[in-house]
């Protein structure tokens, strides 16, 4: 999976997926990536987010929506994150999955759970060419 | 803000950031065009395997594709799942954005769809997922999902059908206590 998010210099925000479903879908079925608010998210004014790992289990949760509405109610992403990851990890300790977030001024973050590290790309003004970040899970 | 615009996405698959990226700034595209730029780089160069033709097969041997696109102010919200016989995913869910006012569209509606839309109809197989699928029929289709259905899915292949104990479960509790007087 490919979990996507782009804001251009208007502050519009796009999200989108896209997934063979390789390692967690169950082949031939729909995974969570198509679904709103599961694979990812967004919303004009608050952000977007986007997840990627076992979406049968993460798809539960809505953990893109959830992490939207947090920074919409003013949430840094990393803490908007967190708070979207916590129910699964609470319910599905041994759930692997992880979550990028950007907040609609530019601010972004990734948080992991089952991986040791998770890397993610990201493109813009701070960074002169496109960076590969990696956060601890 | 000085941190715009931005393009982010999982995995370290830096051509989808880079195509995304390039389609903002140099292209002049939206949002939701940098991110189906970004996608289909991705689906066109499978990345790691798992975005793109040649994923999984299914039971049938064939692969199938999803991809949502979304834009901030929600007036379309078009993804497409379990596509078949059509490569680019994301940029069918673009075409259902574009020419329809449809939400979700599934599996061969949505193949007939993009054929609609002129979008090329071919197999998403590779040599990989087709020796993928050759051997898990080898391996008596092993692992599977199917469960309550005979012959023992964890020993055979299909066809399956449901086992009967089921069905004597289902018209028990069909006959308890339920009658026209008492159930809408």
């Amino acid at each position: 999976t490919i979990g996507m998010i782009a804001i251009d210099k208007n502050g519009n925000i796009s999200a989108g997926t896209s997934t063979n479903g390789l390692s967690h879908k169950v082949p031939g079925r729909v995974g969570d990536s198509p679904l709103m608010g599961a694979g990812s998210y967004a919303m004009n004014g608050a952000g977007g987010a986007a997840c990627t790992g076992d979406g049968d289990i993460m798809m539960r949760f809505l953990p893109s929506f959830q992490a939207v509405m947090m920074m919409k109610s003013g949430m840094e992403p990393s803490l908007a994150l967190k708070a979207a990851m916590a129910p699964i990890i609470q319910y599905y300790p041994s759930f692997f999955g992880a979550m990028i977030a950007v907040s609609s001024n530019g601010t972004f973050a990734a948080v992991c759970h089952g991986y040791k590290t998770f890397p993610f790309c990201v493109a813009s003004p701070s960074f002169h060419e496109v960076k590969v970040l990696k956060v601890q899970c | 803000s000085q941190y715009l615009p931005i393009v982010i996405n999982t995995w370290f698959v830096s051509n989808a950031t880079n195509a995304a990226w390039e389609e903002l700034t140099v292209h002049g595209g939206s949002a939701v065009d940098a991110v189906v730029a970004g996608c289909s780089q991705c689906e066109a160069s499978q990345c790691r395997g798992t975005v793109g033709f040649g994923g999984d097969p299914d039971e049938n041997g064939e692969t199938t594709l999803d991809a949502m696109i979304m834009d901030g102010y929600f007036d379309s919200l078009p993804p497409v799942a379990a596509l078949r016989m059509v490569k680019p995913a994301i940029a069918v869910a673009r075409a259902v954005m574009d020419y329809t006012e449809h939400t979700l569209l599934v599996g061969d509606q949505a193949s007939l769809f993009a054929k609609d839309m002129g979008f090329t109809v071919e197999t998403l197989t590779t040599n990989k997922s087709y020796i993928d699928w050759k051997n898990w029929i080898d391996n008596k289709c092993q692992p599977n999902f199917r469960q309550n259905v005979i012959p023992n899915p964890k020993t055979s292949c299909g066809p399956y059908k449901p086992k009967e104990r089921i069905e004597q479960h289902l018209n028990n509790r069909m006959n308890f206590g339920i009658s026209p007087n008492n159930h809408d």
